[in-house]
């Protein structure tokens, strides 16, 4: 028997709205502590991992481990039947569930829908807990923003760490740029820019991930970016009381 | 030219 009853729907929907363009088929596991998903995306660069502690839901009950193999484009078709200030129930009897049961519930109104589920023999990566060289807090909508304009110049974007801030730059066909973000320690903490650089790092990726992940900036005013030299990248948008939505994003490394 | 790494070469399938 599992149930998950959020409170703000909205966010359910939007966590599922940020990871549709990354990642297809997800196994979704649901256990005693919560509920997770760990999913590559078709050219195994970029891996998303998501974490919901029970606490944060209005009610969770998870008696035996379970994992629920759905598609993501199915589920949103199920979801864009709710109302994004909809409570959303996620529940299903089984041990080994075909089908996973949502209640949107407003004021007004209450929908049932069940989504067919598939199993899927997907491999799991180990991700290694690390120690980041670099860590760095920023607006979670200046990022997106800088990953959208130097999107433009190229589709590679660099990324410079210092006790300073952090530095994105292009150098593309056309010419190249650079955007340096300084630290700073305004009470506002949504604007708030903050590093912690034991190493300096000077790392490469590919811009179009930031930009397909970036729809989760609706989720979190804030967005962290942990780095190690020629290590993946680690896109983290804390999802307040509940957990986070991460993007794990492999380098581009000089040939 | 920079070449794109795969996820595989950092994270170990379970």
């Amino acid at each position: 028997m599992f149930e998950a009853k959020f409170e703000d729907g909205g966010l359910f929907k939007k966590i599922v709205e940020a990871i549709k363009e990354l990642v297809k088929n997800v196994n979704l596991e649901a256990n005693g502590t919560g509920i997770s998903l760990q999913a590559m995306d078709t050219s195994h660069v970029a891996l998303v991992a998501l974490q919901l502690n029970e606490k944060g839901f209005k009610k969770y009950r998870c008696e035996k481990s379970l994992t629920m193999g759905l598609s993501i484009e199915n589920l949103q078709k199920i979801l864009k039947c709710s109302g994004n200030d909809d409570q959303i129930t996620l529940r299903t009897q089984d041990e080994e569930p075909t089908t996973l049961s949502f209640t949107f519930e407003s004021k007004n109104r209450i929908s049932e829908f069940q989504l067919n589920l598939m199993s899927l023999d997907q491999e799991q990566l180990g991700v290694p807990d690390t120690e980041y060289s670099s860590v760095v807090r920023m607006p979670s909508n200046e990022f997106t923003k800088i990953c959208r304009e130097l999107g433009n110049i190229n589709e590679a974007i660099g990324i410079e760490t210092s006790k300073e801030g952090i530095k994105f730059y292009v150098k593309g066909d056309i010419g190249e740029g650079q955007v340096s973000v300084k630290i700073n320690d305004t009470e506002k903490p949504e604007e708030r820019v903050e590093c912690e650089v034991d190493e300096p790092v000077n790392l490469s990726f590919a811009v179009r991930y930031f930009n397909l992940f970036n729809k989760a900036s609706a989720l979190s005013s804030q967005v962290i970016l942990s780095m190690s030299q020629d290590q993946p990248l680690v896109i983290e948008y804390i999802i307040e009381e509940m957990g986070s939505l991460k993007l794990y994003l492999a380098p581009k490394i000089n040939d | 030219e920079t070449k794109q790494i795969k996820l595989e070469k950092f994270f170990t399938k379970t």
